[in-house]
């Protein structure tokens, strides 16, 4: 892998979103993804619809929580994702109003990726932003720097958030992952969150994803 | 060779000072990390037991601290605090490596220290309420009775001493403190803005990704 890359800087991430009152996570982490996935093959950069995935994924539980294996299939049998503007994000479940003919995007398939982290890092910087669930452990205190809880308050078996890779450096030597969050840009650092990198902190590891778009 | 570990409900018997040394040096400098020079505290009277298992040694101890007083309320433990702590630390011992599994400070009984304690509390009530009132500026927060606005305040300053406290125990660069999730219980955010099902859900199986490496 390259020794820093990041996302950010080549017009692949939309702004900072925020989920609100809702837990909703999972579809902002899968949303990003794809994000990423189109502007790498299509060139162009859309802002897609978590709504949709709360709506119209019948598998996940909206608020209540969801995976994103199960939202790659939701977009997959759904037919694609509208954008933010045609299906705008409210934070609770209403009914599904997904409509075929306002999709702009569109996914092939959906793969696990390498708990390695060096081969994570190598993928990403290839291949776009990844979608990841992490332990927020003191993500609630969360103000800046590289976060590195002891592992035993941190447990890789206790994920609960699921958020989005963007890119990945060191600081002062300390080697980072630099995420995305879903709780808008006035948590973090402008909405983002590091975590340290190459020690499996939290879990980072454990539930690497992506979409597929050919 | 390790000893046998104690039968269920037997309590391992409680070890000489010397031997807990070390896991007691541990822990305080656990405690002391990130702390500037002036605040740190330093180690008490130390007693404990251990459990040992096949690699592994745990340490439950019980430690007094004597803590230096320290004037920023964004830093400082509660001002009762500040003299003398009782402290429980678990440490494992894994081949010499220490872990600290958990670290529950407080106050000794501190009634006989008088009026200065009284206006050090007074103080701190101050400041936190200070505190607490630029949080709910910055976040425009609204409550809707003085009651939930004072239980809120409580919430808010149980997670600033619960933010020193992640703040002590973090190994990277990482700053706690005051976010816009500050004013909510740990089971509240747990509710309302994470994702229970990720931990034991497996989802779809999907097929794994070619490494990039792959010809």
């Amino acid at each position: 892998a390259l020794p820093e890359w990041d996302w950010r800087e080549k017009g692949a991430v939309t702004k900072v979103k925020d989920q609100g009152m809702c837990g909703s996570c999972w579809a902002f982490s899968v949303t990003g993804n794809v994000e990423g996935q189109w502007f790498l093959k299509e060139g162009n950069l859309l802002s897609l619809s978590e709504q949709e995935l709360l709506d119209c994924d019948k598998v996940d539980k909206a608020c209540l929580g969801g995976l994103p294996s199960n939202a790659y299939s939701a977009i997959k049998i759904l037919g694609g994702l509208e954008t933010e503007d045609d299906y705008s994000y409210q934070g609770r479940l209403q009914t599904c109003s997904f409509s075929a003919d306002k999709a702009k995007v569109y996914i092939n398939d959906s793969v696990e990726l390498s708990q390695n982290e060096h081969k994570m890092a190598a993928w990403l910087a290839k291949k776009g932003p990844i979608s990841v669930a992490i332990n927020a452990f003191g993500m609630q205190f969360y103000r800046r720097g590289i976060a590195h809880p002891l592992r035993p308050l941190c447990s890789p078996w206790l994920i609960d958030h699921a958020v989005l890779l963007v890119g990945y450096g060191n600081r002062s030597a300390v080697p980072f992952w630099a995420i995305k969050n879903s709780w808008g840009p006035d948590w973090g650092e402008q909405g983002y969150y590091y975590l340290h990198r190459g020690s499996g902190a939290c879990g980072v590891n454990t539930m690497a994803s992506s979409a597929v778009v050919d | 060779a390790p000893a046998p570990p104690p039968a269920a409900g037997a309590q391992a018997p409680e070890l000489a000072p010397a031997e807990l040394l070390a896991p007691a040096r541990f822990a305080l400098e656990m405690y002391n990390r990130d702390r500037p020079a002036g605040t740190r505290a330093v180690l008490g009277a130390v007693r404990g037991r251990v459990r040992r298992a096949g690699r592994g040694s745990l340490y439950s101890l019980k430690a007094t601290l004597e803590e230096t007083p320290c004037n920023d309320p964004t830093v400082c433990q509660l001002p009762v605090s500040k003299k003398t702590l009782l402290c429980s630390f678990e440490v494992l011992d894994e081949l010499g490596k220490h872990v600290l599994l958990r670290r529950d400070c407080g106050p000794v009984d501190t009634k006989i220290t008088g009026a200065g304690v009284a206006e050090d509390a007074g103080d701190f009530t101050v400041k936190m309420t200070s505190i607490f009132k630029d949080f709910v500026i910055t976040y425009n927060r609204t409550y809707e009775t003085k009651e939930e606005a004072q239980w809120r305040m409580s919430i808010f300053v149980n997670n600033l001493v619960r933010a020193q406290k992640i703040q002590a125990l973090d190994r990277g660069t990482a700053q706690y403190g005051v976010t816009k999730f500050s004013d909510l219980t740990e089971e509240e955010f747990h509710t309302i803005y994470l994702n229970p099902l990720l931990k034991d859900n497996p989802g779809q199986k999907m097929r794994r990704a070619k490494s990039v490496e792959d010809p």
